[in-house]
């Protein structure tokens, strides 16, 4: 791992004075666990840039222990990158909050639908749930029974058109108090033009106020592009990691942090409703750093 | 491409960062740049050095190919951890086994656990026309396994069976373990182990595919990996690393979510996806 890499890199140094050249290579390493972790090689050399300039100023040159020095340097420019501390969203009961959730196929949307209709309800306000996935086998039946199953409310349609769906649901939350409607939305790739100009128009249609990227935290270098063209065409407001109960590093939530510019708000930690918790900069670079 | 003529150093760089963003992993892109360093003192042009590039790694790839060509009475037993389109899959397999091989399909819904996850199955077995051995949700994967694979053994009235299990992250014991005595039960009641061993990985996924190769590997000894959702932009590079690794070939390339979009797997195409 990088504190490992490190190690064996300052050991060569052996009490001789820190060079700007020694920072290279220590800089070299911390690259190439970045990329072992999934960063995207774009935000990872961007990121050794920053924290080359601060590394090699005058004050660590002169440090008696500079490979503390530059370790804290690349945690903490690591942190600040990720947003330094944990963001929670705060709706306000008695107004309509509209999440819209979308993705990649795949990386978690229903099951985070209703684990984040669990925490607001659980927080004290009105939810409702609604699938607009009128394409995947038996989509809308597995948001309806993993809210049955939880004590969350479910809007019931038999639709087959999800803009008209989500108008409905939209009406339906706004005339009944609900304080906020979570739009569970179909896979769809950022290269699908047809499926993004849908995820423009629910987002139009149902006024969403806030667009949720859900990226499984197993992606690798994609993550970025994905990122970037959901931000460019949907506005990303905030961001869900999924699946960091498994061992992978998750750099895609570096890329995803770099690149949307949006917070990262939860991490996914299990198939099960509690499974959720609020997204924590400082643990995801100790998973990420190593 | 051919802007770079000359610069043969910006044509490296180029090279190495697409390889590196079709996530062939860092320690990889650095052994297969050393080798391409010393292949082509001569080369100069970026449409040359991305041939001989292409060679180097169509070598590493080599055998990697394999076809699905199930003997009558095989059983299919397919694993992945979440997500990574496994049910999908399963259709698009019987859709294959039955308009390329001629053959009659059955499925078992061996995912008991995730919500409409036999719904789902069901769906497609309808769409496809073909028989679903399933229970309740909730019921036990091992028994449902066990009377589909009983049932369709002494009915005979298809040639494969495809089991679909739930996702399971390789890094949950008890998931891995309960995977485990899916095998066994198969064992117990074909008086063989799964013909067939599938395992799904995503083709986004980026260095943890290797540890999942790794972990069902060691449980399971697959016959085969088959690459889903290579649609998109994501290039499905750990299949270089893993085969290097594992050696387990691979049977198909998932293209989308219909029962059609499964394509055989090819060097070729691969690398065409890449380059
Ligand atoms: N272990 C684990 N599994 C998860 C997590 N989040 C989702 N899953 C599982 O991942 C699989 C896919 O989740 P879904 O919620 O169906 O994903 P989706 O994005 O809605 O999928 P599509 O609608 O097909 O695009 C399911 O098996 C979930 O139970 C997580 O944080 N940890
Ligand atoms: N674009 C694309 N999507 C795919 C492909 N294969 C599967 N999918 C989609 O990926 C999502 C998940 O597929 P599933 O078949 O439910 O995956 P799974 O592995 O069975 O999921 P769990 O059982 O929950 O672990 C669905 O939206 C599928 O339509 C593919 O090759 N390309
Ligand atoms: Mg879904
Ligand atoms: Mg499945």
């Amino acid at each position: 791992n990088l504190k490992e890499r490190l190690r064996n890199t300052f050991a060569k140094l052996q009490g001789k004075r820190l060079t700007a050249s020694y920072v290279e290579e220590v800089l070299r390493e911390v690259r190439v666990a970045l990329l072992e972790a999934d960063v995207h090689y774009k935000v990872a050399s961007s990121f050794i840039k920053n924290v080359k300039e601060l590394a090699t100023g005058e004050k660590i040159l002169a440090s008696l222990t500079p490979y503390q020095q530059i370790i804290d340097i690349v945690y903490q420019e690591f942190v600040k990158v990720m947003g330094e501390t944990a963001v929670e969203l705060a709706p306000v009961k008695g107004k309509l909050t509209v999440f819209e959730i979308v993705g990649l196929q795949g990386s978690g949307k229903t099951t985070h639908t209703a684990k984040l209709a669990h925490h607001f309800q659980s927080a004290g306000f009105k939810v409702l749930t609604v699938s607009v996935d009128v394409y995947r086998p038996a989509a809308i039946e597995q948001l309806k029974i993993l809210c049955n199953n939880n004590g969350l409310e479910n809007f019931d349609h038999s639709g087959s058109k999800p803009v008209k769906i989500a108008k409905k649901a939209y009406d339906h939350a706004k005339k009944n108090g609900y304080d906020i409607l979570i739009i569970d939305t179909a896979g769809r790739l950022h290269i699908d033009d047809a499926m993004m100009k849908e995820a423009l128009a629910i987002k139009k249609t149902a006024e969403s106020n806030e667009i949720i990227l859900v990226v499984d935290s197993m992606a690798g270098q994609d993550a970025a592009n994905v990122a970037r063209e959901f931000n460019e065409l949907l506005n990303i407001t905030g961001s869900i990691l999924t699946k960091l109960d498994s061992d992978t590093r998750g750099g895609a939530a570096l890329s995803v942090r770099a690149i949307s510019d949006a917070p990262l708000l939860f991490a996914g930690t299990g198939e099960h409703i509690a499974d959720m918790e609020v997204f924590h900069p400082d643990r995801m670079a100790q998973r990420i750093l190593g | 491409k051919g802007v770079f003529k000359g610069d043969k150093k910006g044509i490296l760089e180029k090279i190495e960062m697409t390889l590196l963003e079709a996530d062939m992993g860092p320690q990889t892109v650095v052994d297969i740049m050393e080798e391409l360093k010393n292949n082509a003192e001569g080369l100069r042009d970026y449409d040359l050095l991305s041939k001989q590039l292409a060679s180097q790694i169509s070598r590493i790839l080599q055998g990697s190919e394999r076809e699905l060509s199930p003997e009558k009475g095989s059983i299919i037993l397919v694993m992945g951890v979440n997500g990574v389109g496994k049910t999908t899959t399963v259709a698009k397999l019987a859709h294959y086994l039955i308009s390329e091989r001629k053959m009659k399909v059955s499925l078992a819904a061996g995912d008991t656990y995730r919500a409409a996850a036999v719904e789902q199955l069901a769906q497609w077995a309808n769409k496809l026309d073909i028989k679903l051995y399933s229970q309740q949700a909730g019921a036990d994967p091992g028994s449902v396994i066990f009377d589909a694979v009983r049932s369709f053994q002494q009915r005979g009235d298809s040639d494969i069976l495809i089991v679909d299990t739930g996702g399971r992250i390789h890094t949950n014991e008890n998931l891995i373990n309960q995977f485990t005595k899916i095998q066994r039960v198969i064992e117990k009641a074909a008086g063989k182990a799964a013909d067939e061993r599938i395992l799904i990985i995503d083709g986004t996924t980026g260095q943890n595919a290797l540890n999942q190769i790794d972990i069902f590997k060691k449980n399971s000894e697959p016959t085969g990996l088959i690459i889903t959702k290579m649609d998109g932009t994501a290039k499905g590079g750990i299949l270089v690393q893993s085969f290097r690794k594992f050696s387990i070939p691979v049977l198909f390339m998932g293209t989308g979510e219909r029962f059609e979009d499964l394509a055989p797997f090819k060097i070729t195409a691969y690398l065409e996806k890449i380059f």
